[in-house]
């Protein structure tokens, strides 16, 4: 997974 | 994942869990905004709009999910359930939707991360959620007897936006390239917003009183 991805929070 | 995100999740998931029951089994919404039910569902549906397209992880599904579901069934309830859409005070709800949606999906069209239907729509429910429990706020004001699960829901989802606060500072430190202006002012903002209830929270407890906030 790309570490600076905010995305994966909800 | 950290613990203060897992613990962030984890407090959100049982904010739902305690408005889940105060509805299912006391039948009673009293005390509750069905202003900030409805913008909360509109949040959930504009932010995960990529759950079927991007697969982060079985945990990050699921919980898409739960929200997704929780804040579409509650809205159902407060609505159109016999028993307790009777206990909805309508009169003291009054907060109008537009005034907080209209100004975040002007702010979502000029600040995003990428100028696509997707990335405004993620952006707009980020600023939506900051400001969504303003109906609640002030309609927990209007109330003069406030129930110990409405106050205990609103304590969790101030402590839920406080450990998500946590957890960027956390990611900071430990990720690489992890800076994210839209979440973290969004995120800033939505928790001062709980800075006054947190206040009379304490207060309340301290005092083993009955949480009253102040007109």
């Amino acid at each position: 997974t790309d570490p600076s991805n905010a995305k994966d929070e909800l | 994942m950290n613990i203060f995100r897992l613990a962030g999740d984890m407090t959100h998931l049982a904010s739902v869990l305690v408005l889940l029951l105060k509805i299912h089994t006391i039948k009673s919404c009293a005390g509750i905004s069905l202003k900030t039910q409805e913008l909360y569902a509109l949040v959930f549906a504009t932010r995960y709009l990529d759950i079927f397209t991007d697969f982060i992880s079985l945990y990050n599904t699921t919980m898409k999910l739960i929200f997704l579901g929780s804040s579409f069934s509650i809205v159902w309830y407060i609505r159109n359930h016999k028993i307790v859409s009777r206990s909805y005070d309508k009169s003291q709800d009054t907060f109008r939707h537009y005034f907080l949606i209209i100004p975040c999906l002007l702010l979502a069209l000029l600040v995003n991360e990428k100028f696509t239907f997707k990335e405004v729509m993620w952006a707009f429910s980020i600023y939506l959620e900051a400001v969504a429990i303003l109906p609640q706020l002030v309609l927990l004001q209007r109330t003069r007897n406030i129930d110990n699960l409405t106050g205990q829901y609103v304590f969790l989802l101030g402590a839920y936006r406080a450990l998500y606060i946590l957890n960027w500072i956390y990611r900071y430190f430990t990720e690489t390239h992890y800076v994210h202006w839209i979440t973290w002012v969004s995120g800033l903002v939505q928790t001062l917003l709980y800075a006054d209830f947190f206040y009379y929270y304490f207060e309340s407890w301290k005092n083993n009183k009955k949480l009253q906030l102040p007109a």
